[in-house]
């Protein structure tokens, strides 16, 4: 899971 | 986790967030918080940055992808329905 975990990309960011 | 009522005291929310389902932060946090013409958040004072938003009007985040979350944060902050946005909170980035 761990390693699943670091795979995943890093998310964009919204201004609201 | 806190519950956080936020009045719709400016034109603008005022925070940034990043996050959500299949990425590495999986529900969404609140990244800044627009102090320089201040928006609703800042004036509210209790939403912080680091904060993971689980639950926006009672509406859940949890497997939400980043721009479903930041839509429904948006709609919650237009609608005319309600003058304010309640949002549940926890310091902890929660696993899911």
């Amino acid at each position: 899971v761990r390693e699943k975990r670091l795979t995943l990309p890093p998310s964009e960011i919204t201004m609201l | 986790s806190t519950l956080v009522r936020v009045a719709k005291s400016a034109t603008t929310l005022g925070i940034a967030v990043e996050g959500g389902a299949n990425t590495r932060q999986p529900l969404p946090r609140i990244v800044t918080i627009q102090a320089t013409r201040g928006g609703s958040a800042h004036n509210c004072g209790q939403l912080k940055v680091g904060q993971v938003i689980l639950e926006v009007n009672g509406v859940s985040m949890r497997g939400r992808e980043h721009r479903d979350a930041a839509r429904l944060i948006a709609e919650a902050f237009k609608t005319k329905e309600r003058d304010h946005v309640d949002f549940l909170v926890t310091e902890f980035n929660v696993a899911l």
